[in-house]
């Protein structure tokens, strides 16, 4: 999922 | 999870354990802009606040905690505790919070990926992160004789940065659709800012010399 892949990271 | 981003969330912990570590042990917080810790707190504050919704790891969960943790108790540390807030340089610590804040609040207003509280808020951590050492940058420029344990931290927040923008391009290549406009942007900003200080640590590492930047 491109729209959430950053959201993973801190 | 790669190496890059591995090695940049290592970066930042080291980072801020350095930082404790010159507030606990030396009781000291001499060099530290409070402004920036201020800052932090509230980017991790806005940023974290998925700790509730979503789970992704263990890992990811105890980071979290450990970033949130350690930013109040600094701030904690630089405005209440009775010997480390003598140490604080209040007159040259002076960069407004709002200078800051409010652009930041605004832009994410305008660029964010959906209207929705929590990811305004998301977009809004992201701008004041990439900012948020500009207090700490100006209060070194003023103090200029840098003490090893600033300069230390303030390199490994750089290198950290640094870290993650290896940890993006490497995202890239190996996932699919990893294209994330809003952090890759705010990112390099961040990044950038460091590029001066990175230039007289490095000078001063060859020359063996105490890190002092030029007036």
């Amino acid at each position: 999922n491109p729209k959430t892949a950053a959201k993973d990271e801190l | 999870m790669n190496i890059f981003r591995l090695a940049g969330d290592l970066t930042h912990l080291a980072s801020v354990l350095v930082l404790l570590l010159k507030i606990h042990t030396i009781k000291s917080c001499a060099g530290i802009s409070l402004k920036t810790q201020e800052l932090y707190a509230i980017v991790f504050a806005t940023r974290y606040l998925d700790l509730f919704t979503t789970y992704i790891s263990l890992y990811n969960t105890l980071m979290k905690l450990i970033f949130l943790g350690s930013s109040f108790s600094i701030v904690w540390y630089i405005r209440k505790h009775k010997i480390v807030r003598r140490s604080y340089d209040k007159d040259q610590d002076t960069f407004r919070h709002y200078f800051i804040v409010l652009p930041c609040f605004v832009l994410a207003l305008i660029i964010h990926e959906k209207f929705t509280v929590r990811e305004v808020l998301w977009a809004f951590s992201l701008y004041l992160e990439a900012v948020a050492i500009l207090p700490q940058l100006v209060l070194l420029q003023r103090t200029r004789n840098i003490d090893n344990l600033t300069g230390q931290y303030v390199f490994l927040l750089g290198a950290y940065r640094a870290l993650y923008i290896l940890n993006w391009i490497y995202r890239y290549f190996t996932e699919p659709h990893f294209v994330h406009w809003i952090t890759w942007i705010s990112g390099l900003v961040q990044t950038l800012l460091y590029a001066d200080f990175f230039y007289y640590y490095f000078q001063s590492m060859k020359n063996n010399g105490k890190l002092q930047l030029p007036a």
